[in-house]
């Protein structure tokens, strides 16, 4: 089955490629933008510290920020599942193309996660994705990382985030805090995968969405391959982007209410 | 529901809630 008729996005496509008013935050690596399937997207910089074009294409930041970019805003023609091609990406890097090995999903601080969060919420995101695990976590960290949730949840920016890929039961800074929705992987017959962390608050409070094999846009115009919780995050931030396209005086305690009955 | 592992996203569902609320 394919992954978007697997979670009945497709109906929700046919109607609509989303609205430029609807804002996605992409915390993430830096995206190539220049990749002539996103082009057409709707793609508008917020540059942390690092800029938010690839300046390495083969560096695993632009590999993931890309895949993941295209997942959301690919041109519908693209071989990526390009779910909201005509919403506003917000493209806020957070991890280095420095950064070496190939990390299954790449990692931040909650501190820097944090200040992303400011700054999409700031950019006017409706929606963030978090294709993403913490490193380095601590009390103090955390605190600020809490805060950046509870500022999203009074302002009603929902949260889609990677349960991880640990294979683990049980939950994470992240997905712990009530606002944010983790979403577990799941293989093409709607079945969680054996990485995908899973656990009793991400049973309630999250979503299954398809991480294997999904097929997406390479940085260096190749088509790529992946899966993994990362991967399984922007089919439900997609379908947040376009419900509220649709919907657009819709809150967003009534989107994520639509959305967990 | 009391399960580790959540439910399937279901897109076309929450745009018929939605639809009903939203008219």
């Amino acid at each position: 089955m394919h992954p978007t008729e697997l979670v009945k996005l497709t109906r929700l496509m046919q109607r609509t490629q989303g609205s430029s008013d609807i804002r996605i935050g992409l915390i993430d690596g830096p995206v190539a933008t220049s990749h002539t399937d996103l082009t057409n997207g709707h793609l508008q910089e917020i540059s942390g510290n690092n800029g938010a074009s690839c300046t390495r294409n083969n560096s695993n930041a632009c590999l993931h920020g890309t895949f993941i970019a295209g997942v959301l805003a690919a041109r519908r023609t693209s071989p990526a599942p390009a779910i909201c091609p005509d919403c506003t990406l917000l493209i806020r890097p957070i991890f280095s193309e420095s950064t070496s090995g190939r990390e299954h999903m790449p990692s931040a601080t909650p501190q820097e996660l944090a200040g992303a969060i400011f700054d999409c919420i700031n950019a006017g995101a409706r929606v963030i994705n978090l294709s993403l695990a913490l490193a380095q976590p601590s009390t103090r960290e955390e605190k600020l990382l809490d805060e950046a949730f509870n500022r999203a949840l009074s302002r009603g920016v929902l949260i889609a985030a990677a349960a991880g890929n640990q294979g683990m039961l049980g939950s994470s800074v992240i997905t712990r805090h009530p606002w944010v929705i983790p979403v577990v992987a799941c293989d093409l017959r709607g079945y969680p995968i054996n990485e995908s962390n899973l656990g009793s608050t991400i049973g309630t409070r999250g979503l299954s969405a398809p991480g294997d094999n999904i097929t997406g846009l390479g940085a260096e115009g190749q088509i790529l391959t992946m899966g993994g919780t990362s991967v399984a995050v922007p089919f439900v931030t997609g379908a947040i982007a376009l419900l509220w396209s649709q919907f657009p005086d819709a809150t967003a305690a009534q989107i994520k209410l639509a959305l967990m009955s | 529901r009391g399960s580790v592992v959540p439910p399937l996203l279901d897109a076309e569902s929450a745009w018929q809630i939605l639809s009903t609320v939203n008219t």
